[in-house]
């Protein structure tokens, strides 16, 4: 089905600057100062986006107790997660406990959300 | 994901990609959506890194998520990064991680690092190829002058393949999905081949940020799971990103 219209189409033109309804917006611009210590950096972003930050975090949660529905898997991310932060390389531990307090989210929820990738190539 | 890197007949580098996340992270029957790549849409940020009030790189990316998946050093590089999938894939390398064998490289941390550190594309492209990873991916990297541009492959441990741009050879972009180039793409998810027709049909000549955009619209290489589209041209020092939405009738990857 892929390869017919609707799911196919001819190529587009004229979607530049963008407009209409496959386009939801700008992205925001922000700044981060390497010169600050890393655990600041991401602190005046995260505030904007803590609300948006955290939904992703529940839904991935959910995610994780419908794998495992006895909810232990987020019970041992939350557990084993945290003492492995020391382990990362600079600069990268501090910013997470950086990105977690602003957030107010636990420790080994947000190092999750940073290492999606590794996991989700399963 | 799609990321192309493009030349055109000035010479001039273009590098535009659409991140596509969320595959089988929940569907929402209601709206007809991946649920996870609806949230992720508020998460899109463009960041501009400074160290002595100069910037060091820009980047499109998540907030919350301190690696990186689209930036560029002005004047430099671009770099994008695509999802490589293989049964030796990352969830090894976090469990050898986990255990104690930390020789690899988180793969966002890498690109991070090769961002802020990484001199020239030659570098950049020494290090993304040689540096060990954790999960297997594809690095997109575009220079600053006529014929740098490359796709590495990556798995885990080694590199795979380094796909480099070759005008003479009438190859003026390289064009990655989430399949190895050399192999043809799943029959179901084939967003190279219209993404290639596009490009074709535009034409060297007429590359621009404006025709870029236009083939990154066209689905099925816009799908469902596209969360946002990154324009980039690194000898302008120009980023542009846009959020992105797939209304029906649209494919849900």
């Amino acid at each position: 089905a892929q390869d017919v219209p609707p799911y196919t189409e001819d190529c587009r033109s004229g979607t530049y600057p963008p407009s209409g309804p496959t386009y939801k917006g700008p992205v925001p611009w922000y700044t981060v100062n390497l010169d600050q210590a890393p655990y600041e950096r991401w602190q005046s972003m995260i505030k904007d986006k803590k609300e948006p930050l955290n939904d992703v975090i529940q839904h991935i949660k959910k995610l994780a107790n419908f794998v495992i529905p006895s909810g232990k898997l987020i019970v041992l991310v939350d557990a084993l997660l945290p003492g492995l932060i020391g382990k990362l390389p600079y600069p990268f531990g501090e910013e997470i406990k950086g990105v977690a307090d602003a957030a107010e989210t636990p420790l080994g929820e947000i190092l999750l959300f940073n290492i999606f990738y590794e996991v989700f190539t399963v | 994901c799609t990321s192309v890197v493009a030349e055109d007949s000035s010479g001039k580098l273009y590098h535009a990609r659409n991140l596509d996340f969320g595959l089988f992270l929940g569907w929402d029957v209601k709206n007809s959506s991946w649920m996870i790549t609806e949230l992720l849409r508020p998460l899109v940020v463009n960041v501009n890194f400074v160290r002595n009030n100069k910037t060091v790189f820009m980047s499109t990316s998540f907030a919350g998520y301190v690696g990186m998946l689209t930036g560029m050093k002005p004047g430099i590089f671009t770099l994008t990064m695509n999802e490589r999938f293989s049964l030796d894939g990352g969830y090894i390398g976090v469990i050898e991680w986990i255990l104690g064998d930390r020789d690899g490289s988180w793969m966002s941390f890498l690109t991070r690092s090769v961002l802020e550190n990484a001199t020239s594309y030659d570098e950049a492209k020494a290090l993304l190829s040689k540096t060990q990873i954790l999960a297997p991916a594809y690095f997109i990297l575009g220079g600053n002058k006529s014929g740098d541009a490359c796709v590495i492959t990556r798995s885990r441990k080694s590199c795979l393949d380094i796909w480099e741009l070759d005008t003479k050879d009438d190859r003026w972009y390289v064009l990655e999905t989430n399949y190895d180039h050399w192999k043809p793409p799943l029959p179901i998810d084939n967003r190279r081949d219209p993404a290639k027709k596009c490009m074709n049909r535009t034409g060297q000549k007429n590359i621009s940020f404006t025709t870029m955009y236009d083939v990154l619209s066209t689905k099925p290489v816009l799908n469902k799971l596209t969360t946002y589209t990154a324009l980039m041209s690194v000898s302008d020092g120009k980023l542009e990103a846009y959020l992105r939405d797939c209304p029906d009738p649209c494919v849900p990857w």
